[in-house]
């Protein structure tokens, strides 16, 4: 995955991910992709959750998982989640969820975040220290100057990374490591999603210019099941299906 | 443009928005999910519209799961044993997947199995 939250000069912030799964899941030789990945696409919907004839948050999830994995609550945060690997994964976190400890799923606590929380300090206090079954980035928006990635084990917050724009940092981008570590050289999403965003710079950033970051190879990649993009000013979610033809990366 | 090994030299793209072209295979459907509904009735309407996809994918994760365990023990303790955690998950979740199970006719355990993937994919 890679999840992108930008600041523009005029103080709006734009949330986007590109949501990537299926890897090792059964390569498909005719279609040239991964099988899973290919079967979840007709599944991936928009969905706008309400009370009382009223939207209470809007959120992209695949049709019979009841969870979430990118929302919006209007006027108040964005909100995403990036797997991360851990040899202290989910196996262990469910093994002892079935022995009794009180953890959380965490597609069910982005649910319930976004369901609940009033403000973003209240969001990410509880993405912060709540427990989970399985390690997880975080990538939390708000209104201006409020954004962060929060990097999780099943246990505790190991960092959170805050924008700062003041500094220059305009904009936090995570993919599946840990910020401060180098990715992975054959899984290297950041550098270049990097060059592109230094490249647009923050006085062009806009949706559709994020669009454009999350369509650059191997940003975009066989792995790619949708691009979601987020304001958080004017509640927009948009979400569309992607596809990588070749040549492309498989991950 | 795109190599298929780093460092990666294909250009930033531009003017990709609207999305178009072949990378693009079309927009996620809207759907409201009435909060005010019981949990087990929220999701019927997509279920109703997406079953065939559902039964689809659940069938790919089993064909790949039969490739690695072709006595399909790993399919019976999902298929039997999942059901006994569904209590155990967190409401108003538990009711849904109920309802979810219900309206596709697929067994409880296997809407657990989906439900619990991240997690599982952690592994």
């Amino acid at each position: 995955c890679t999840s992108i939250i930008a600041e523009d000069e005029k103080g709006r912030m734009f949330h986007a991910r590109n949501l990537d799964f299926g890897l090792f899941l059964g390569w498909d030789i005719k279609h040239s992709t991964w099988i899973v990945n290919r079967a979840l696409k007709p599944l991936v919907l928009n969905l706008d959750f309400q009370k009382r004839n009223k939207t209470v948050f809007k959120g992209v999830t695949f049709a019979g998982y009841v969870g979430m994995l990118t929302g919006i609550k209007s006027n108040i945060f964005t909100l995403s989640m990036n797997e991360r690997y851990s040899l202290d994964g989910g196996f262990m976190g469910i093994l002892e969820w079935i022995f009794g400890v009180n953890s959380s799923w965490v597609g069910f606590l982005m649910r319930s975040v976004l369901e609940n929380a009033t403000s973003y300090k209240e969001v990410k206090k509880e993405l912060v220290e709540t427990k989970l079954i399985a390690p997880a980035y975080f990538i939390l928006g708000g209104k201006s100057g409020e954004a962060c990635v929060i990097t999780r084990t099943r246990e505790d917050s190991m960092d959170v990374w805050e924008l700062d724009v003041k500094q220059g940092m305009w904009y936090l981008l995570e993919t599946n490591y840990d910020h401060w570590n180098q990715p992975m050289f054959l899984d290297d999403r950041r550098t270049p999603a990097m060059k592109c965003m230094n490249r647009i710079t923050q006085k062009n950033i806009s949706l559709p210019t994020l669009y454009d970051v999350l369509s650059t190879k191997p940003v975009l990649n066989k792995l790619t099941t949708y691009t979601a993009l987020m304001s958080v000013d004017d509640g927009t979610l948009e979400t569309y299906l992607r596809d990588c033809p070749n040549p492309c990366m498989p991950w | 443009r795109a190599q298929d090994i780093p460092p990666y030299t294909e250009d930033c793209r531009t003017g990709t928005y609207p999305p178009t072209g072949p990378t693009f295979k079309g927009n996620a459907s809207w759907y409201t999910i009435n909060l005010d509904l019981p949990p087990e009735e929220r999701w019927n309407k997509v279920i109703k519209d997406k079953k065939k996809e559902i039964v689809n994918l659940m069938q790919v994760i089993k064909d790949l799961v039969e490739a690695f365990d072709p006595t399909g023990q790993v399919i019976r303790l999902v298929d039997y044993k999942l059901p006994i955690l569904l209590d155990s998950l967190p409401y108003p979740f538990n009711e849904e997947i109920q309802g979810i199970a219900d309206a596709s006719g697929l067994p409880v355990g296997e809407v657990i199995f989906y439900n619990i993937f991240y997690e599982l994919s952690c592994l």
